[in-house]
């Protein structure tokens, strides 16, 4: 899988992930890439993409949980990323990446590593696998 | 507001015994994405642009699991799926079991776009495609000799669906004869972790 989640000059977020799925799935599987909520979810707030298990990241919501958290709780997005990856999500199941409309980036995964790369408009960038 | 920023990810569970060559390949295809995405939004690109414009660029490569070197059904083909939204107005695309388009993510951007529809799957997210002349190419463009041979080791390692590519012979610290031997005692989804290859 692969995602990529931004947010423009502007303030304004968008998301998106494209995927093959699992190494020999069944013919007609759906995994939750193309489930707005659950792989991929952009809003006024934040824009969020998954990838691991499909399967687990549906059942979590993980991308739309992300979201809710920081508009109905107030979480930060690093806060908000946290809290799904540890109490939403099944154990060595995926990670995340997300950006804010504030400039922040953030990701988390439960499983051994997750090949991920971030930059922001004040010269911050990163690419990274492991912990 | 923070100013533009960007994240991208080429999928999660990697083999802890990648060798580093593998590991700086990868490394250098998220780096020159990002650059492009960078680049970009420095130029005042749309956020759903330069999700759009960096997803094609990571299906493109087959370093990882999407378009081009897209992991294989139990029958050896290509089902490709793929989203995009914009937050601006929660606008939104999706697509699922396409064959034969080069760039998935921008066949859902289509589909946000130019369809009253949010997801359009199989034959008719074929026949979309079609209508509005997105590149496709024949099936076996997606196909690597690589897929082939981790769909090998994954249907004589066990029948369960695999969450991660399984590293080929000599490359991720396992062999076709000993997938489900080299334990280092870490187990994912009932296997042992050795078995596991980034997705």
């Amino acid at each position: 899988t692969v995602g990529c989640a931004v947010v423009d000059s502007q303030g304004w977020c968008a998301a998106a992930t494209s995927t093959g799925g699992l190494m020999n799935k069944m013919t007609g599987r759906i995994g939750d890439s193309p489930l707005i909520g659950a792989g991929t979810y952009a809003c006024n707030l934040c824009a969020v993409s998954c990838t691991g298990e499909g399967e687990a990241i549906i059942r979590g919501t993980l991308a739309r949980d992300v979201a809710a958290l920081m508009e109905y709780k107030g979480l930060g997005l690093q806060e908000a990323v946290d809290y799904v990856i540890n109490e939403r999500l099944d154990e060595g199941k995926a990670g995340l990446i997300a950006v804010s409309n504030r400039g922040e980036v953030a990701y988390g995964f439960n499983t051994i590593g997750m090949f991920r790369g971030s930059a922001t408009e004040n010269g911050f960038m990163e690419v990274g696998i492991w912990e | 507001m923070g100013g533009w920023a960007i994240t991208i990810h080429g999928g999660a569970g990697v083999d802890p015994n990648l060798p580093m060559e593998r590991q700086e390949q990868a490394k250098a295809v998220l780096g020159r994405c990002l650059e492009i995405g960078i680049a970009a939004l420095r130029s005042g690109a749309a956020a759903v642009d330069v999700a759009e414009l960096v997803v094609r660029e990571l299906e493109t490569d087959p370093v990882f699991n999407s378009g081009r070197g897209s992991a294989l059904t139990a029958l050896g083909t290509v089902e490709m799926e793929a989203s995009i939204m914009d937050g601006r107005h929660r606008r939104i695309g999706a697509v699922s079991g396409l064959s034969t388009v080069k760039n998935p993510v921008s066949l859902a951007r289509l589909v946000m776009d130019k369809s009253p529809h949010s997801y359009l799957a199989f034959s008719g997210a074929e026949d979309f495609a079609r209508a509005q002349g997105v590149e496709t190419v024949d099936n076996s463009y997606f196909i690597t000799e690589e897929n082939v041979g981790m769909l090998k080791l994954a249907k004589e390692a066990n029948s369960i669906l695999f969450d991660y590519r399984v590293p080929l012979e000599n490359t991720c610290g396992t062999s076709a004869g000993s997938v489900v031997t080299m334990d280092s005692g870490m187990q994912m989804n009932g296997l042992p972790i050795s078995i596991y290859a980034p997705e």
